[in-house]
């Protein structure tokens, strides 16, 4: 299914997106 | 205690995005985190696409708390 796929890349991306904004947060002093 | 942290840390990531503090986040916002993310241009207007739920083209805290929830807990909460 396209959709699911398309899904399952989105939820990659969004989990990419917030991960790098928590190491950006802890990251910094 | 653990949700006031979560809401917390919506609040703090909302506000890195919304630099001009208008209460939203355009795509505008959105591709100026490429700077110092390390997120393609693509993969940037695909995470606002994913967050903007209802198509508008702004993000609000609703949105981006729901986007975040998901992320923290594995699944989609409306």
């Amino acid at each position: 299914d396209p959709n699911m796929k398309a899904g399952a890349a989105n939820e990659g991306v969004l989990a990419n997106f917030f991960n790098s904004l928590l190491s950006k947060k802890t990251g910094s002093p | 205690v653990e949700k006031n942290t979560i809401l917390g840390k919506t609040h703090e990531f909302f506000q890195m995005c919304d630099i001009e503090n208008k209460g939203f986040i355009n795509r505008r916002d959105m591709q100026r985190l490429n700077s110092w993310l390390p997120l393609s241009a693509e993969e940037l207007e695909n995470v606002f696409d994913t967050l903007d739920s209802d198509g508008n083209g702004f993000l609000t805290l609703e949105e981006f708390s729901s986007g975040f929830s998901a992320f923290l807990f594995g699944r989609r909460i409306s």
